[in-house]
């Protein structure tokens, strides 16, 4: 494993870690997308599916149970949670799920690197994390004020992807066969998905104003 | 470990 890797690796736990922090300490999920939230949920347990068969490390093992039982909890809080679910505003979270499982699905079928369940699967986890932040970007831009939380958590979510890439130069380079193109191409789609985002977090920090999302 | 495996990663 190299440096970009295990960054990229930790900047995800820290997002997921900062919006638990907001979910149990704030007891508030306002301005988080449950769109967004199920739909990694949906990543995390169509990709894990080797989690049982497969045992890579332990390491890897641990980090797979982070995120799939963080990703379930997040739902949960989010929809059931007497507390929480109260600072969840459903008419602002309209983006529609299907719009982006069933192309995911169409195109993993078409595209993977072998026809079989758990690779069908696979591919659909990875294509559908490349737009799983969509419903998150337009809750955004909808949301007058985001507070600080809310904005870094997208933030490592979108350096988290940035370091993924970096991480995939460095194995190009130092590792043999070392070429996937299916999470290549998701993963730079996914990236270039938070370039505006990154645009506006870096204004408001710079000049130490809100951040803020033009309409 | 196969060094070409994607699938280690997250």
């Amino acid at each position: 494993m190299n440096i970009f890797r295990l960054a990229g690796d930790m900047t995800h736990l820290a997002s997921v870690l900062v919006l638990l922090l907001k979910i149990h300490t704030i007891k508030s999920c306002a301005g988080i997308s449950l769109k967004t939230q199920e739909l990694y949920a949906l990543v995390f347990a169509t990709r894990y599916l080797d989690i049982f068969t497969d045992f890579i490390s332990l390491y890897n093992t641990t980090m797979k149970l982070i995120f799939l039982g963080s990703s379930f909890s997040i739902v949960w809080y989010i929809r059931n949670h007497k507390i929480v679910s109260r600072s969840y505003d459903k008419s602002q979270d309209t983006f529609r799920h299907y719009f982006l499982i069933i192309p995911c699905l169409l195109l993993a079928l078409l595209v993977n690197e072998k026809f079989t369940f758990k690779e069908v699967m696979w591919a659909f986890s990875i294509y559908l994390e490349a737009v799983a932040i969509l419903p998150q970007l337009v809750l955004l831009q909808r949301t007058r004020n985001i507070d600080n939380l809310t904005g870094q958590y997208v933030f490592l979510l979108g350096a988290y992807r940035a370091l993924y890439i970096l991480n995939w130069i460095y194995r190009y380079f130092t590792e043999t066969h070392y070429v996937h193109w299916i999470t290549w191409v998701s993963g730079l789609v996914q990236t270039l998905l938070y370039a505006d985002f990154f645009y506006y977090y870096f204004e408001s920090w710079k000049n130490n104003k809100k951040l803020q999302l033009p309409a | 470990t196969d060094p070409s495996n994607a699938k280690d990663e997250l």
